[in-house]
């Protein structure tokens, strides 16, 4: 339990970004 | 029911309990190692005392019951411990938000308002593409019209060189002069007839 | 008030106090009886190296979670953060257990730019078209004046 908890509060902390990185790829690729 | 401290891990990278356990079990490791330590201490003492009646199992009555004790008050104080570090030190406050989730805060955007944002992106880029072929279309005919435009102002130079050429030798307005043309070979025609009435 | 840290430390430190005092000398000699009457000083000097002890394995057990959770970097950014905060009187946004509702707002800031990027260039475009159109009507209209004037100049000379 205590694994899932560390583990999905990680993907919290780190993923959103991650999504963001991706995303922000295509829109400048879509500007460009 | 178990708060799972989710935030708290998210913060710092592990939950509060894990860290409370994991300070417990060395705390309570250190405590009897130490006993166990104190015991073979004090059996090592006794045997420079032959004749000493004290038996390691009397000792090891002692160590327990000072052991039990210690452990006694020692859960005690460490549950105050914990209770104290779980509400002062590793916990957040309800009212904090940790800064990667900031954003939440500053657009809390709800499923239908993000929906109409990415709508309304897409509506964008295809008012954006329509424009763009607009623009070529636009583009394309000027070009169109440009050479369209050269040949109409070739074909008026033409008929300026044909002008001219009136101009150069002497008609200036060729109307007049075609008229004029006309009546003297209309002349001539008649004067032609006459000769030849004439001859006959 | 103290930060985190400084209040980590003394809690710690009240417990191992707390501790010793619960386990005295005198309970220790009175678990240990037998051997204390036999041997005070030694009894003495074995309890006092059992606490000594005792609080410096903790200390350092302490010390090493410490530099292993890197908890006192920890404890000042959270002291911070709690401290920007502290005009923030209601509950804080909390994860909602749904990713895909969470991840929406993070995107948002960046949709936001997009837009206002979009909407920029496709003012440009329209205002590029527009001048563009200007001079394709020009053009029309210059094309239908060669036109006209060609017609007039093929009619008089027919």
């Amino acid at each position: 339990f205590d694994e899932l908890i560390v583990e999905t509060a990680t993907k919290r902390k780190q993923w959103p970004k991650k999504i963001l990185m991706h995303a922000i790829q295509t829109m400048k690729a879509e500007q460009e | 029911s178990v708060n799972p401290m989710a935030y708290e891990a998210q913060f710092f990278g592990f939950t509060p309990q894990t860290c409370m356990l994991r300070i417990y079990t060395a705390f309570q490791d250190y405590l009897f190692e130490m006993m166990l330590v104190v015991e073979r201490v004090i059996l090592k003492k006794l045997d420079g005392f032959p004749g000493c009646k004290i038996s390691p199992c009397q000792i090891r009555k002692s160590t327990e019951k000072f052991l039990l004790f210690m452990k006694d008050h020692f859960d005690k104080l460490f549950s105050k411990m914990e209770e104290v570090l779980l509400q002062l030190v590793l916990n957040i406050p309800e009212n904090v938000i940790l800064p990667e989730d900031k954003v939440h805060e500053q657009y809390p955007y709800t499923k239908e308002q993000f929906q109409a944002l990415q709508e309304e992106i897409q509506q964008l880029q295809q008012q954006y593409r329509a424009e763009a072929s607009a623009g070529q279309a636009l583009q394309a005919e000027l070009e169109e019209q440009k050479a369209v435009r050269a040949e109409l102002e070739k074909i008026l130079q033409w008929f300026d060189g044909l002008d001219n050429i009136c101009r150069e030798h002497g008609t200036s307005n060729f109307k007049e002069s075609f008229a004029f043309l006309t009546q003297n070979c209309k002349k001539l025609q008649a004067v032609l007839k006459d000769v030849e009435k004439k001859s006959k | 008030a103290p930060g985190r840290a400084q209040v980590f430390a003394a809690v710690v430190d009240t417990f191992l106090e707390k501790l010793v005092t619960a386990g005295s000398y005198q309970r220790f000699a009175n678990c240990y009886r037998s051997f204390y009457k036999l041997q005070p000083e030694m009894t003495r000097s074995i309890y006092d190296q059992l606490v000594s002890q005792l609080q410096t394995s903790i200390k350092e057990e302490i010390q090493e979670v410490k530099d292993e959770g890197n908890l006192d970097m920890l404890f000042n950014s959270l002291d911070k953060i709690v401290e920007e905060a502290k005009d923030h009187k209601e509950p804080a946004w909390r994860p909602s257990g749904i990713p895909e509702e969470d991840v929406r707002s993070a995107m948002v800031p960046y949709l936001l730019k997009h837009r206002s990027y979009l909407r920029k260039v496709l003012k440009e475009k329209e205002e590029e078209n527009r001048k563009v159109a200007e001079s394709v009507l020009a053009g029309r209209e210059r094309i239908a004046e060669l036109q006209q004037l060609i017609q007039a100049r093929k009619l008089a000379w027919q």
